[in-house]
């Protein structure tokens, strides 16, 4: 299935 | 105390309109470089970035950092009242209960006041890197709502493919697919026409239909969009709002198992 980057963990880890 | 009038206030409602479907409760965190917002959605989907610098003000006035915290319904409610060619004033109190919001005619002889209720929203500000995309296509914003809604009768997604061919749009659908291809296109008469593709890489990700068409209701702050892609990043589509506002959403792209 496709599964969708959870933003929250990709910016705050920025 | 923050104020700050707006003569171009439609900006205001549009800026609203393009993201309370996105986004309910959010602050507008003002200091003395002007007005921003940055919010996500509940599924950590999307996130909205804008920023109204102070000079799009006349005057603007904010001598500390003051968070209005907005229900964009309600304020919805009271951007209702503004009308066309009105003057829109902001005038908050340094630890604010409410937003006095005032409308005036242009012929200065109809003076509308509204106090919105604020709340206090716990919203952690996230780091925003500045991103060297390998992909960034500047076209209509038209151009990109219409290919987005068509592609979405089709589908839920869209792989959003730039080349040094051009970017294609594509999708799969139970009915069958369908896929749209723009090229760089330069129109010296109607520069707002043009397609500009700058590309350092080629790019493939693929997107909920859903999100884009959403972001796409920021389409009358802006005659032109901004998108922006890199392999396993998230997607930027920016409308320039008046001088070097903006308004910005990042989209999460669908990554296979």
């Amino acid at each position: 299935a496709d599964f969708q980057l959870d933003l929250y963990n990709y910016f705050i880890k920025s | 105390m923050l104020e700050a009038r707006l003569s171009q206030s439609m900006v205001l409602k549009k800026v609203v309109d393009a993201i309370k479907d996105l986004v309910q409760d959010c602050n507008f965190d003002c200091n003395d470089s002007g007005i921003a917002l940055q919010a996500m959605d509940n599924s950590h989907v999307a996130l909205v970035s804008m920023l109204l610098k102070a000079e799009s003000f006349e005057p603007y006035r904010c001598d500390r950092n003051i968070a209005l915290g907005v229900n964009l319904v309600s304020l919805t409610k009271v951007l209702r009242a503004l009308q066309n060619d009105d003057l829109v004033t902001l005038k908050a109190d340094d630890a604010p209960d409410s937003l006095n919001i005032t409308f005036e005619s242009s012929t200065a002889d109809r003076i509308s006041e509204y106090d919105l209720k604020l709340m206090d929203i716990d919203q952690e500000h996230l780091g925003i890197p500045d991103t060297e995309y390998a992909a960034t296509v500047t076209m209509p914003s038209t151009e990109f709502k219409r290919i987005c809604t068509d592609l979405q009768a089709m589908s839920e997604s869209v792989t959003i493919e730039a080349t040094k061919d051009g970017i294609k749009f594509s999708c799969a659908g139970d009915i069958g697919n369908g896929a749209v291809t723009l090229r760089n296109y330069q129109n010296v008469e109607k520069e707002h026409l043009n397609v500009d593709i700058e590309l350092t890489e080629p790019v493939s990700l693929t997107f909920s239909l859903k999100y884009l068409v959403n972001f796409c209701k920021a389409q009358p702050l802006s005659d032109r969009v901004k998108i922006c892609l890199s392999n396993e990043v998230p997607l930027l589509v920016e409308y320039l709002i008046t001088g070097t506002s903006y308004l910005r959403f990042y989209l999460a792209p669908k990554v296979r198992d």
